[in-house]
């Protein structure tokens, strides 16, 4: 564990609950892709199979647990809870285009042919472009809540400090993950231009909203 | 330097 590890463990955390405190104090999940939040609740099922299997830590054990509770409470917020408040209109994002070929280039480059190492490796690559469904939202209606971006921006943070964690393990480890180095720059790409606006936009107090 | 899957990440 260094550093970088922690903080961005942190930092996605951070992310989860601030969407989810985000919905329940204001009884609305408007502006939230709910494709996306399935698309992560799916993303934390197939990776974490390997709590059945087995035991790495308690710090493993209960942050998995975690990740995996506050997305199915998230997805059940959505679409049961304040279903009402869903803006299905503007979350019109076609998922299959990119679960279908995720699951196609999971069971093509992996580390072992294996169901749960097909499993995993689906999860790191689905992972990578879940937040398409939430960024397509936004370019649709043309802007955000502040606090989603805030959600955004910690999710986003995530991934960029697991690549420093990835370097620094590189280095003091000698071991590096090439599947997830990939998946985790690709990941990271896909936040840039959102980075660019946060920076620009809501840090200096000014709600994020694109140009017309 | 050994690649494989970093069994202890989140």
């Amino acid at each position: 564990m260094n550093i970088f590890r922690l903080t961005g463990d942190l930092s996605h955390l951070a992310a989860i609950i601030i969407l989810l405190l985000k919905i329940w104090k204001s009884r609305s999940c408007a502006g939230i892709s709910g494709k996306s939040q399935i698309l992560f609740a799916l993303v934390f099922t197939t990776r974490y199979l390997d709590l059945f299997t087995s035991f790495i830590s308690l710090y493993n054990t209960c942050m998995k647990l975690i990740y995996i509770g506050c997305a199915y409470a998230t997805v059940y917020l959505i679409y049961a809870k304040f279903r009402a408040t869903y803006d299905g209109n503007h979350d019109s994002f076609r998922v299959e285009f990119l679960v279908v070929p995720v699951g196609g280039l999971s069971v093509l480059i992996n580390h072992d042919f294996s169901p749960l190492e097909i499993l995993w490796t689906f999860s790191i690559y689905l992972e990578s472009v879940a937040i398409l469904p939430q960024l397509f939202m936004i370019s649709k209606t043309g802007e955000a809540e502040t606090i989603t971006t805030h959600y955004l921006f910690c999710l986003g943070l995530y991934r960029a400090l697991y690549l420093f964690n990835w370097i620094w393990r590189f280095y003091f480890e000698g071991f590096f993950d090439m599947i997830a180095i990939v998946a985790g720059v690709v990941q990271t790409v896909l936040y840039c231009d959102f980075f660019y606006l946060y920076v620009t936009k809501v840090l200096k107090g000014k709600k994020l909203s694109l140009p017309a | 330097e050994e690649e494989g899957k970093l069994k202890d990440e989140l």
